[in-house]
């Protein structure tokens, strides 16, 4: 039985990168924007972190991820009338803040689900890149097979990096509702989908582990 | 002088076996709650840091991996001068963790952390 540590044990100026890294990061300090993610982005983060670690937290053998940061951007979404008809057209733009330098962009991929029960037929959905000024947009496949009903499209290749250093991508999450029309409303709005960047982390923690002295033989 | 060594012998054979006040590896298991950082971290509930405690015996076992300044500290404590402190106790190996957290922009971050779990201990 511990006794309940102090509201905010974290010391006004944490001198620990871990301790730093983690009061950047936490809520109330200046900067908190929107409230935590939650929805599908949360399962699926939840379910990555299931097949990465175990119930205490290790990292599983193999590595599955391949890399030792995952992030997840979500879509800041534009224009608020998507449907037109049985198409479901949703321009995408999502934003990068300047990753700490610490952290080296390995790939990026944007997550989505490819096909949605509806309960009058289906949603199919695809991804188009929006591409600068008049040029026709680039439909998006994805690499493997879906996973758990999500694809995941590789978009490596079209991050733009702005001057201000503020990374960005722009989408066009599109969908059409195939089978019988149902009601008068539009169907469901299909969840957004959200940008991952696999990055490898060169502090990964608190301090880069000193090389053990050579112990000599006594 | 292996005199007196000799003659310490049955004490070096006892240690052999180990006080239980000997430094080891203890468990602490401990949930973000408590450290005051579930609002932000999803991801494990809980985990074991463990930690170190106990005094570094006279003569440092192999299995210590002490390194030779710590056996001679621990000789100078013992015959010379003991206000000289024992080797301390410390964490030898670690292992990471992984994290999930929020960021403040309401994204989602999967982190792993070097060096957040002791695995074994030593005298230094």
């Amino acid at each position: 039985n511990q006794s309940p540590l102090p509201a905010s044990p974290l010391p006004a100026v944490p001198t620990l990168p871990l301790l730093q890294a983690l009061q950047m990061r936490a809520p109330g300090s200046p900067g908190w924007r929107v409230g935590p993610a939650s929805g599908q982005p949360l399962r699926y983060m939840l379910n990555l972190y299931r097949r990465a670690a175990d119930r205490e937290g290790r990292p599983r053998r193999g590595r599955s991820l391949g890399t030792n940061t995952v992030r997840l951007v979500q879509a800041s979404s534009h224009g608020d009338q998507p449907w037109a008809g049985r198409w479901y057209v949703q321009p995408l733009t999502y934003l990068l803040e300047s990753q700490p330098e610490a952290e080296h962009l390995l790939r990026a991929t944007v997550v989505y689900l490819p096909s949605l029960s509806l309960a009058h037929g289906r949603l199919l959905c695809a991804l188009e890149l929006v591409a600068a000024g008049e040029a026709p947009g680039v439909l998006l496949s994805p690499a493997a097979r879906p996973r758990h009903g999500w694809a995941e499209v590789d978009v490596t290749p079209y991050l733009v990096l702005g001057n201000s250093s503020m990374g960005s991508l722009a989408l066009r999450h599109v969908c059409v509702h195939a089978g019988r029309a149902g009601g008068r409303d539009a169907p469901a709005t299909p969840s957004h989908p959200f940008l991952l960047l696999y990055l490898n982390d060169t502090q990964a923690g608190l301090a880069p582990p000193a090389a053990e002295p050579h112990r000599h033989r006594r | 002088d292996t005199g007196t060594l000799a003659y310490d012998l049955p004490n070096y054979l006892r240690e052999q076996g180990g006080d239980k006040n000997d430094c080891s590896l203890h468990p602490f298991s401990v949930s973000f709650a408590q450290l005051g950082w579930d609002h932000w971290i999803i991801a494990p509930h809980r985990y074991n840091p463990r930690y170190c405690k106990g005094v570094c015996p006279h003569l440092l076992r192999y299995d210590y991996h002490a390194p030779n300044h710590a056996v001679v500290q621990s000789f100078v404590h013992q015959l010379v001068d003991a206000s000289v402190p024992r080797p301390s106790c410390v964490p030898y190996r670690y292992s990471p963790i992984s994290v999930l957290m929020i960021e403040r922009n309401g994204g989602i971050l999967y982190k792993e952390y070097e060096n957040m779990i002791a695995e074994s201990c030593t005298c230094r």
